[in-house]
């Protein structure tokens, strides 16, 4: 099974998201996947 | 008489053997198989699509039907005595911890039960930053990035790549997305030589109006994806990644192909083609979907907040054409407000 997520997230210089995680990691609920 | 009786005691016997020897035969070419793509991966070789006649081999089997079967059988109740015994062998087949389930062992009444079971209190600390989204499960990270120009695609594995909106639907809330990224975007405007749909916006529904910085030109918001893959062994109840109200739930009927690296590689439009539910809403930066996709053993969907939602029936015919299922929940505009971190469906066996 997979969960896909889709959102918007701002892309502007004072305040870019940025993933932060790598292709291929274990992540658990609860973690940051980005910020 | 004699030698018939002699016959059968050495065929039984002999059939075990042979069908263990085969059996862990392709129990050691699947770990030899899954060796050489973690080398791969660890090399920064990028798997590429390939299809092959186990997968169209997998289109002729009633996938649905073995799915629904499986639940059934997972759905036994077992003998109090023997659950601890059958639960520790899965953990130790698919790597579970056993330590996080919250109830003791004897407790699960099936192996069904016990898939989803809940975890202990504040096992899984939230991330409380109000700027970050938090993985909705436990798994593992296969793609992520920012979804650009028409079609908005998301990549399977290299060469194969299917589009958001055939993913979450044609009705789909979905912003629209800008034609190659922010800069390249300013460039195109200066340079009118370039085609004319690579500079302008598309459009997959207006619901959400694009937002930009009049004064750079720049778009000050993007579209982003992230998919991650749940194995056997892990924890399968899906939270909320922020603090988001719930709009829009889609169900969309479909195939139940297997979900792993193998199959990603080589069905084409897998997560398309699987059944899914997906849900749509808005957060503080606004649109946000997310779409819980089933496979062959983990078939149906339950959604905590719509407990009458039932997935993976039977149907007489499967027509892939046919549109979701969609409900709009009340109030309208509101819908179902859900904190990050809240429970909000879970993969159930079957």
């Amino acid at each position: 099974s997979t969960v896909v997520l889709v959102f918007q997230a701002p892309i502007s210089e004072s305040s870019e998201f940025r993933f932060c995680m790598k292709k291929g990691d274990r992540i658990r609920m609860g973690e940051a996947l980005g910020r | 008489n004699g030698g018939s009786s002699r016959g059968n005691s050495f065929l039984v016997p002999g059939a075990t053997v042979a069908t263990i020897l085969m059996l862990g035969a392709l129990h050691a070419r699947r770990l030899y198989d899954d060796k050489k793509i973690e080398e791969s991966r660890a090399k920064g070789i990028e798997l590429e699509f390939h299809p092959d006649v186990k997968a169209r081999f997998l289109r002729l089997l009633p996938l649905r039907t073995i799915s629904r079967f499986w639940g059934s059988l997972t759905g036994m109740e077992l003998p109090i005595w023997l659950r601890p015994y059958v639960y520790k062998a899965w953990a130790r087949a698919f790597h579970s911890n056993l330590e996080e389930a919250e109830l003791p062992l004897e407790e699960y009444a099936s192996l069904r039960e016990f898939f989803v079971r809940k975890l202990k209190e504040s096992l899984r600390p939230i991330d409380s930053d109000p700027y970050c989204l938090v993985s909705p499960v436990d798994g593992t990270v296969l793609r992520f990035g920012e979804l650009r120009g028409p079609g908005a695609m998301i990549e399977q594995v290299k060469g194969c790549s299917y589009s958001s909106s055939s993913l979450l639907g044609e009705n789909s809330y979905l912003p629209m997305v800008a034609a190659g990224d922010a800069n390249e975007e300013s460039d195109a405007e200066e340079n009118t030589t370039r085609d004319a749909t690579q500079k302008s916006w598309w459009r997959i529904s207006l619901a959400s109006p694009k937002v930009r910085d009049n004064a750079s030109s720049r778009p000050l918001k993007g579209l982003f994806y992230c998919v991650i893959y749940l194995k056997p062994g892990d924890y399968h109840r899906i939270h909320s990644p922020v603090d988001w109200n719930i709009l829009v739930r889609r169900h969309f009927t479909g195939h139940l192909f297997p979900m792993n690296e193998r199959a990603t590689r080589t069905i084409r439009n897998l997560y398309v083609e699987n059944e899914r539910v997906v849900l749509e809403g808005q957060w503080r930066e606004g649109y946000m979907a997310m779409a819980a996709i089933g496979a062959t053993n983990i078939g149906s969907i339950e959604l905590f907040i719509e407990p009458t939602l039932r997935t993976n029936n039977p149907q007489k015919k499967l027509l892939q054409s046919e549109p979701p299922e969609e409900r709009v929940y009340e109030p309208k505009g509101v819908g179902v407000l859900r904190k990050k971190g809240d429970e909000v469906a879970a993969f159930n066996m079957g």
